[in-house]
């Protein structure tokens, strides 16, 4: 499904250049449930922005359902992303002036294949799944850090993806609401969906079928 | 210390009213070791930005050193924090245009005790204790998500505040990078330092030595 092979990725800072990944490979099967664990400045958030198609590597192939990623345009990766793929910002990305609800049915603007679908009851439903059914009218500076990261995961829901990629989806919420979210996440993957997350939390990292452990920019 | 006396908050919303704290009453003394736990959306960050004088209540009384923080003008307000507090946000933010270094040493700018020290020094010192000493002229859109929450911790520490206030300080760091932090809490609680931290992290929880539970913008 997505393959990765001496996937590198250096930043260039004028004189310097500081690389953050090292040949890095790896394999992503249909419905895996994959968590990728490391410490903090390993390359977890840099490896799964190349994986959603929001970033090149730097040397490296990348095979997305058996196409090469690197000889695509800037609006073919976008028009990847918007179709298949439901990303969960570690800074969850909301948009200021839009409430909650015009915050989770944005990605449906963006697809051909919702055209003639009810934007508002998509969004409520993803919305009530996430438990905000009382914030919907909300602008994001008028919720809790939690529910700001409840509304990004029900952005990355709305279009009903194939891939969900989740970078720390739990990291602002109390074990309760944690759970819920990762029961929510665990029912999408029996229904065949591809899940990836980063986490720091060793109960979601168990969740899945299988982790990949990353530190200094490298798979150990 | 900083005593809490029937403290209410109510937000006005169009013809709503959304009421969320009811009637906290809290005592803190000096050097205790707080933490405030509970349910997403249940009233933490709203009852530490009272606390933080970041924000005022609808109604009841803060006592802060014995001075009722009601009768003092937003000015006096903002000076009391400068001087005493050292406050870490839940999302961080960190100023986009300037570099970590900077980020931290700019309490040092609003402070008047600080006239003759040498910022660059007391700023590295702090990005030292948060081990960023590589990453001290990144902007905050070269750094990790953890590496941005560690700025922000650096930051609240520079001015060497009698009361350090953290909403969830450890929300996106692994457990090695997580433990250290509540190391350099802990330090910094012995030297007689005053913490309150939120944290949805039970680890983290127990360090303190008393912990407040918030449930619906209640203590319960
Ligand atoms: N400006 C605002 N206007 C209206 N409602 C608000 C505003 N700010 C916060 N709220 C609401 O107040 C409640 C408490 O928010 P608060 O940020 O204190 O929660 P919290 O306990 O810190 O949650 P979390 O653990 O998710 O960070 C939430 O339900 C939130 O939607
Ligand atoms: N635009 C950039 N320019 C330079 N360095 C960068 C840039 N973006 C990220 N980095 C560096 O790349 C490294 C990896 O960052 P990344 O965000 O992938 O880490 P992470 O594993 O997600 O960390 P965390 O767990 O703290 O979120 C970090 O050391 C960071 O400082
Ligand atoms: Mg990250
Ligand atoms: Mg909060």
């Amino acid at each position: 499904l997505l393959e990765l092979s001496g996937i590198n990725k250096i930043y260039k800072m004028g004189q310097i250049d500081l690389q953050v990944l090292f040949d890095i490979s790896l394999h992503i099967y249909d419905a895996d449930f994959v968590s990728i664990i490391g410490p903090s400045g390993s390359g977890k958030t840099t490896l799964l922005n190349i994986i959603a198609c929001l970033d090149r590597p730097s040397s490296g192939i990348y095979n997305f359902f058996g196409e090469n990623v690197g000889l695509k345009s800037n609006d073919e990766m976008s028009a990847i992303r918007n179709l298949r793929i439901g990303f969960i910002f570690q800074s969850f990305n909301l948009i200021p002036r839009h409430t909650a609800l015009e915050n989770v049915i944005m990605p449906l603007h963006y697809s051909t294949k919702f055209k003639n679908s009810n934007f508002k009851n998509l969004g409520l439903e993803c919305l009530e799944k996430v438990g905000l059914s009382d914030r919907v009218n909300h602008y994001p500076n008028e919720l809790s850090g939690g529910q700001q990261q409840r509304v990004a995961i029900a952005r990355a829901l709305v279009t009903n993806p194939e891939i969900i990629l989740a970078d720390e989806p739990t990291g602002n919420l109390d074990s309760k609401t944690s759970d819920d979210i990762m029961k929510l996440l665990k029912d999408l993957n029996m229904q065949g969906k591809t899940i990836i997350t980063i986490t720091h939390d060793n109960e979601v990292a168990e969740q899945a079928s299988e982790i990949i452990r990353i530190k200094d920019g490298r798979v150990i």
